[in-house]
């Protein structure tokens, strides 16, 4: 069965796009078939991951709001098993458009619903905001990924996030469970990520990744050259942790 | 006359925030007359001034949506000329609720007009989002300010963001100007840094601030204090570079 997962906060910057094309790389070097959706306005994803802004037309905004096949909105990437439903600003105007159909929080849900599924993992890259971009990925999903940065103001917004993700299972989409939590841009020379760290695995135990996502500037130089850290600089400490952490989703899954 | 501010960035985490609330405490303690309006339904600008999640009750949402007057919803901070609008979580529905309203875009333009302002700034912090929030205080503001992450997705961002201002400055208001570009959470021992803020220079030229804020931890330890960094540490690298950028911001409004 296809795992669909959304990676969320809606807290600004705190690795999400970082995450989405770094776990869906190296799920893919385990022979994974993985599709990630970029559900954010900016694009960053798609730009990461090398699509051309020219050879976005087909997008996310198409799935959504014009019903297009998730075939036709599919590119391939550089990264074998690694396919990528690219977003443009079309989507901006989005979720306007959302607020009037009937079916709004659920266009995503019976897009991904009517293809047939080939792939083992389906990542949702989802833009910094509660709103119906985010909402759907949440109800398409049957997991959320939390990317958590080691920092004051994502941990104060992270038991809202966590409220509105329950909200969603209950009224929306009971099969949505937390897969976890992973935190990111770790700097063992700043106290306040250690506080953060404690303070989260006090509160959400088990739900934290042990994989502790550091900060390491190879990771940020990666999408100038429009590639993942793992094809830009495999031995960084980036990309061993992002190795580390598909590892270790992968087994949750099997125990789950 | 009172200079209204909106400090704008559809890219997450680049320091909007940090900034409004930092600039704000720096001109303050020149002897100006400063509000801040917190617009992101987060509420980082309010727990960073200290203010008590129970006394924001009244708050930016009443402005939008209810009608309220400024003075209402207007708290002070231990920061002496220094007021706040703080938000709460009933902003994260306004965007959807404002859909509806003819005068979407010009319910906060509206709201301030009416008020008797005896302030000398009013800093808007924005969400990580160009929805109708963003949009009301471009509408309400003179002047926009674009804080800057010194990244790669930060950079790709900025042209579409500033043919957004441009749009509104058309549409809406045309009293708003860019007033600066201000580079964050530089690094001098990363090369990237060096490259983004050459190309933003090379592009924007007068438009980008001599001023650089520096990544320094102690600015991401003030908010646990519920304090500006200027109040947290005014001699750390952090509290200067905001000082030198209040001077250098003032200096901006006497020569445009
Ligand atoms: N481990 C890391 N080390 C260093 N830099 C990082 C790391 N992870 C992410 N970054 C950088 O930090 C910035 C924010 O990351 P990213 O854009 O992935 O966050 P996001 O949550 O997707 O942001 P948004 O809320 O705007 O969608 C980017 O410039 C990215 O390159
Ligand atoms: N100069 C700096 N040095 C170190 N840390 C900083 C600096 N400026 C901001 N930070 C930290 O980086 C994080 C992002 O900053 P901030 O929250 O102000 O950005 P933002 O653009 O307001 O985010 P959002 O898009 O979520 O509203 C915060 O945790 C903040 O404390
Ligand atoms: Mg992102
Ligand atoms: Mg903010």
């Amino acid at each position: 069965m296809t795992q669909i997962i959304a990676i969320v906060n809606n807290k600004g910057g705190v690795g999400k796009t970082t995450t989405a094309i770094n776990l869906a790389t190296a799920m893919a070097s385990t022979g994974k078939e993985v599709l990630i959706i970029d559900l954010d306005p900016q694009g960053n994803a798609s730009t990461g991951l090398g699509v051309d802004p020219a050879a976005r037309k087909n997008s996310s905004y198409d799935l959504l709001i014009r019903e297009a096949s998730l075939e036709e909105v599919t590119a391939v990437t550089p990264i074998p098993g690694l396919s990528v439903v690219p977003s443009n600003m079309d989507l901006s105007g989005a979720e306007i458009e959302l607020v009037d159909f009937d079916n709004r929080e659920y266009r995503l849900k019976v897009a991904l619903e009517k293809a047939s599924m080939t792939y083992d993992y389906v990542l949702i890259d989802c833009p910094p905001a509660l709103g119906f971009l985010t909402v759907n990925a949440l109800t398409a999903a049957n997991r959320v990924l939390v990317p958590l940065q080691c920092e004051f103001y994502a941990l104060e917004g992270l038991s809202h996030l966590l409220r509105i993700v329950n909200r969603v299972k209950r009224g929306l989409n009971p099969h949505l469970d937390l897969q976890g939590i992973v935190l990111t841009m770790y700097d063992k020379r700043n106290n306040l990520c250690d506080q953060v760290a404690e303070d989260v695995r006090e509160h959400l135990g088990e739900k934290v990744y042990e994989t502790v996502i550091p900060r390491n500037v190879r990771v940020s130089e990666a999408p100038s050259h429009g590639k993942p850290v793992l094809l830009y600089d495999h031995r960084c400490a980036g990309s061993r942790a992002y190795m580390h952490l598909a590892g270790e989703f992968m087994r949750r899954e099997k125990v789950i």
